[in-house]
């Protein structure tokens, strides 16, 4: 009598696990954008077996945005998932694996990310501030200022700006706009950059040094600002986060849009 | 002379008896939620 075929996996098998993790992994060392996700839920799995010890793996998995900026060196397993009430984005993706001998590889995935919906939020918290969209002037406006304040006090290297990671604002009580991006140092040091700014591009991949800044602008009831940046040193590049041409000119983009990536 | 039974008695007869306290087993997907649902 012929062998039954295997049970069908179980989204919560230890095999699902191992292929979840190659994949979520695989999604953040080729990202280019936004922060590192981590697995929520295994939504579902299916197996194709190609012949012995060969098997195609279909994941489809449910991520959620953690605080850790996609350049950050902090390992996945030590990054924050935002909480509901910072406004979560989610990740869902469709990734497709390959198994020969017991190992793992990504052939392909796909992703989209997206916010969680305003009403939501506001259901459970009603004054928690909320992302702002996409071409906010308020949040172009709060990164500019906090950039130039930063660069007219730092002794070290000028900082360029990569991308907004997100923002909020919040306008009860008090007027008030958080917002994180992603920067890089530059071959200027802030003195020379005050001299020829447009001189300053950042450094080539093998001297690479990004980093991460918060900033936070009361506007009301009384004006202040707050900037913290942190670089993260040059780190060796992954594989998967060429310099393309105009990197320097990367567009400012701000979390919330509706990120797609599509790796194969 | 084949006699077509009603569904119903059919289905009742054909009902394998289940153990008592017998549980199904969770659904294979989707899988266990980490953090939060959205």
């Amino acid at each position: 009598v012929p062998a039954a075929p295997p049970a069908p996996l179980g989204c919560d098998d230890p095999e699902s696990e191992a292929a979840a993790e190659v994949a979520v992994n695989y999604i953040n060392g080729h990202s280019h954008h936004g922060y590192k996700f981590a697995l929520n839920r295994i939504e579902d799995i299916r197996v194709v077996p190609q012949g012995p010890n060969n098997d195609i793996i279909f994941l489809e998995l449910d991520l959620l945005e953690t605080k850790c900026p996609i350049l950050s060196p902090t390992p996945l397993a030590n990054c924050t998932v935002r909480s509901f009430a910072e406004h979560a984005v989610e990740g869902d993706c469709d990734v497709k694996l390959q198994k020969v001998d017991g190992i793992l590889s990504v052939l392909a995935s796909k992703c989209h990310s997206h916010a969680d919906s305003r009403e939501d939020i506001l259901k459970v918290c009603p004054d928690c501030p909320l992302l702002a969209s996409m071409n906010n002037t308020e949040v172009l406006e709060t990164v500019s200022a906090a950039l130039n304040d930063y660069n007219s006090k730092t002794t070290d290297s000028y900082l360029r700006l990569l991308e907004i990671g997100r923002a909020k604002i919040q306008y009860h009580p008090g007027h008030v706009v958080a917002t994180e991006f992603a920067v890089g140092a530059t071959n200027c040091s802030a003195q020379e950059a005050k001299a020829n700014v447009g001189a300053c591009q950042l450094l080539p991949e093998d001297q690479s040094n990004f980093g991460f800044c918060t900033a936070v602008m009361v506007k009301a009831p009384s004006q202040d600002l707050q900037v913290d940046c942190q670089l993260y040193g040059h780190q060796v590049p992954a594989p998967a986060f060429p310099c393309f041409p105009g990197y320097s000119r990367l567009l400012v983009l701000l979390q919330g849009i509706i990120l797609s990536q599509d790796t194969s | 002379s084949v006699a077509k039974r009603a569904v119903a008695e059919a289905a009742q007869h054909d009902k394998v008896p289940r153990p008592v306290g017998f549980v199904p087993p969770p659904p294979p997907c989707p899988g266990r939620i980490r953090y939060f649902d959205i």
